[in-house]
């Protein structure tokens, strides 16, 4: 089952490489987020890598786009650098926004968070976009392969404890009722919000 | 089919990436391994990016192990920049080797290439040895599997001509008959003389 590959190896060959203590530095994610508040004077609401997954595979170059007014980029975490498979000094950055957020008295605030999308779906949607045999059989089944990909991987997060309270997956519907694509932001603060 | 489905997704994922004129410095593979010679002041012998894809999906961390005392690593090209599904600047670098020779004359010398093992392979095996239930089905087709991606990508690579030329697969029986692992550098070599 293609969706349950995927979420097998974004786990193997991505996050279990970089949430534990690994790489030169050997730190773990955690660290390097305590790191980055500490070097940037700002909180992270969470010690957590929000990982997207959009139901129409649909992931932007930068989590910032016109569609997105609420969201900015800052800068990134620490790189991990670790030699893999001949590949020597690869390097694992993850990214840090900041969300526009209203607080209670009207002031404005920011909320930062670690975030990106899950890479195999944009790497599958290319694949689906440019593939002349297999396209009409992934276009109809790219609804199941996209919630196999998140229940797969929920269910390997669980089993390893320490990573499973490091990444936080969200499994969302991405277009409203016009077919536009939702402010990435807003979905970040209404996990932020459930989380707190 | 998963072998083919890793071959589209390290095509689509990474080859397609960093082959063409792409990243923030805007170039071409071939343009990184000519900067990398006016650099280092060596030669690589080919314009190529080397693949290693080993029959038994064993990929140790470095090219350089004790079994490939032939083989040494070199430094890396320059890096290739770009944005990507919400992560910010991720780095893409490829690996040079070099190789101890025997010439005619019998003197020392070194050949430079560019190679890795195929990555999807490293991870699928990891996927394998730590997954009860699918296990033993992967472990019966793992030749199988191996085979599919090795000739999907041969056939994807075939189809795009800017890529195509930049990249050469070695799909080969990594372990002797008394299952040790066979010398890489010894391996490269055979491919860089067929080649000459
Ligand atoms: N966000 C993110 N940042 C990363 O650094 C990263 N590295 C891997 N992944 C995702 O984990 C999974 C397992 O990776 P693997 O290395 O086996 O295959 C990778 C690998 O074979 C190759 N590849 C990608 N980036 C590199 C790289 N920098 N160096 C060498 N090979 C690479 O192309 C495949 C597809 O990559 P992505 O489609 O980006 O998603 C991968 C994949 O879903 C990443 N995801």
């Amino acid at each position: 089952d293609y969706g349950s590959g995927m979420a097998h190896s974004f786990f193997h060959g991505y996050l279990k490489l970089i949430i534990p203590h690994t790489g030169t530095s050997e730190k773990h994610l955690e660290e390097l987020m305590k790191d980055y508040e500490d070097r940037h004077h700002v909180k992270l609401e969470f010690y957590k890598l929000f990982i997207l997954i959009p139901k129409s595979l649909y992931c932007s170059t930068s989590l910032k786009t016109d569609k997105s007014p609420s969201i900015e980029e800052s800068s990134s975490l620490e790189e991990k650098v670790m030699t893999v498979a001949g590949v020597q000094n690869r390097v694992y950055k993850n990214s840090v926004y900041k969300i526009k957020s209203e607080s209670e008295n009207g002031r404005k605030q920011y909320k930062y968070v670690a975030a990106e999308y899950a890479t195999p779906l944009k790497t599958f949607k290319d694949v689906v976009g440019c593939n002349g045999a297999h396209s009409s059989y992934y276009a109809k089944h790219k609804n199941d392969i996209v919630l196999q990909f998140y229940l797969t991987l929920q269910k390997v997060l669980k089993e390893h404890e320490n990573c499973t309270d490091f990444c936080e997956l969200i499994f969302y519907d991405d277009k409203d009722e016009n077919g536009d694509i939702k402010d990435v932001g807003q979905i970040l603060l209404q996990r932020i919000r459930k989380l707190q």
